[in-house]
């Protein structure tokens, strides 16, 4: 799961 | 989204509008651990650095922002604002011990070795363990008021319910996050004590007050 894709959870 | 989640964050989001709340009523922040405080305002200062790399959605980056300023509002209360009513003598966790073998974790098991993911990865860790001090505090008091046990409670019911929301997306997404899964797991079975406490006492309408 790349960082450049950001993370969709909080 | 699922509905799960949904109700995570908002118990995330109320337990912190119930923090500002008692403090700015009460003018007080007793009873509350500064140090925890600190650790969360750099848990969302260091997760949440991909507002400036990725969007996913309104939604997202609305509560990143809210999640990061509120918690810096808070440190600002405690230190500073109502410094005079920081139980200080109580608040005697030492930092250092949860954030440097965090940090090497961290760098150790991480999904992928670059800046940004090692500071999210440190950021979950950190996040797991960030309620100890508030935890200590409560145990060297031997009590809390009832307001900050509803804060409490809605902070811990917030990562439980991730979990929820975690078997739901392995289900039906096949997403599946081994690190926050395990850090959410770690971070639920600390307040599991604290629970019972909050169901035993606290929703019968008398104040949390530990067992000597």
């Amino acid at each position: 799961r790349p960082i450049a894709e950001g993370h969709d959870e909080l | 989204m699922n509905i799960f989640r949904l109700i995570g964050d908002m118990s995330h989001l109320l337990a912190i509008v119930l923090l500002l709340l008692k403090m700015w009523k009460t003018r007080s922040c007793a009873g509350i651990s500064g140090k925890s405080q600190i650790l969360f305002a750099l848990v969302f200062a260091t997760r949440y650095l991909d507002l400036f790399t990725a969007f996913i959605s309104a939604y997202n980056s609305t509560m990143k922002l809210f999640f990061i300023s509120t918690s810096l509002v808070t440190v600002y209360l405690m230190y500073f604002k109502f410094r005079a009513t920081y139980d200080a003598n109580h608040d005697t966790f030492r930092l250092e011990f949860l954030v440097v073998p965090v940090g090497g974790l961290a760098f150790l098991v991480n999904h992928n070795f670059s800046p940004l993911e090692i500071l999210w990865t440190f950021s979950i860790y950190l996040e797991s363990v960030a309620i100890l001090p508030q935890l200590f505090m409560m145990s060297k008091t031997g009590e809390a008021e009832t307001i900050t046990s509803h804060y409490l409670f809605a902070l811990g019911s917030y990562r439980a319910l991730y979990i929820l929301n975690w078997v739901f997306r392995y289900y039906f997404e096949g997403f599946f996050d081994l690190i926050a899964v395990v850090a959410g797991c770690v971070q639920t079975i600390l307040y599991c004590d604290f629970f019972y406490l909050y169901i035993t006492k606290v929703l019968k309408g008398k104040k949390l007050s530990l067992p000597a």
